[in-house]
């Protein structure tokens, strides 16, 4: 099935 | 730094809205307005709160400072104020502790409240400007019941926009379920209507997990835009006119 993205793979940290 | 409002009542909701995805948070307060950015523990969720300096009945913040604060503690300090009474905060530099006073409007009963600030080491991320594929404005109340709904049949829902209508699909072991709205207008209740901005149709499959936790802002917002493109988080803001605005982000579910 599909698997949960998280958010530091989109957002960088700042 | 101290900030007013003249009803607890949006406050109360702010907290109510992001206490139960994040516990413990920093705010961010400035003199353009207090904000706060967490990540949920599994950092699949983000949630950005802004409260605006102009709608404070009254705002000072001289320095910048960020309070750490367990928003359990926050909601269990606002659960002693009514919904129509003023609110102060209050933090001098360097102290470790925020104050909180209550005041009724016929100024009878005054509470003053004392809550520890807590060392958090908040990682703060870039949230890049972003043209949505997608962007559907629709009442909040209809949210929060499509995902209420849809979690009894499944754990993931996979939202579909096409040009006039957006389709939300799950399944599970009892059975699916799919929910569509339609595009629909209306001059005379806008906080009704149905709107679907499409540049290009997106399909993104998220935890209803989440989603059920975003519409706790339901109570702050008689509306909500769903902003997506395809591979990328998604975009769930509750404006709040004057005051600011709650923003979650929610990675999507991606097939290996």
């Amino acid at each position: 099935g599909p698997v949960q993205g998280r958010m530091e793979d989109y957002f960088k940290a700042i | 730094f101290e900030a007013k409002w003249d009803h607890a009542s949006t406050l109360k909701k702010v907290i109510d809205a992001v206490k139960d995805l994040i516990g413990d948070t920093s705010w961010d307060c400035t003199n353009t307005g207090m904000s706060l950015q967490s990540m949920d523990s599994s950092h699949v969720a983000l949630v950005h709160v802004l409260l605006k300096s102009e709608g404070f009945e009254s705002y000072r913040c001289d320095r910048n400072v960020s309070m750490g604060i367990s928003l359990n503690s926050m909601a269990k300090v606002l659960k002693c104020a009514g919904n129509d009474d003023s609110v102060t905060l209050r933090h001098e530099s360097e102290s470790s502790v925020v104050n909180f006073a209550f005041e009724s409007h016929k100024e009878e009963r005054v509470s003053e409240f004392e809550l520890k600030l807590m060392n958090i080491d908040t990682e703060h991320l870039g949230i890049p400007e972003t043209e949505y594929d997608s962007i559907i404005k629709m009442p909040s109340a209809d949210l929060r019941r499509t995902c209420a709904d849809l979690s009894q049949f499944g754990d993931s829902v996979t939202i579909s926009c096409a040009k006039s209508d957006v389709r939300f699909e799950t399944s599970g072991d009892i059975g699916t379920g799919n929910v569509r709205l339609s595009a629909r207008g209306s001059s005379d209740k806008p906080e009704t209507e149905i709107a679907i901005e499409m540049i290009n149709p997106v399909s993104l499959t998220f935890a209803l997990k989440y989603l059920n936790f975003f519409t706790k802002a339901a109570p702050l917002s008689d509306t909500v835009k769903l902003c997506m493109s395809n591979n990328h988080p998604l975009c769930v803001e509750f404006p709040m006119p004057e005051v600011g605005y709650i923003r979650y982000y929610l990675a999507p579910k991606i097939d290996e």
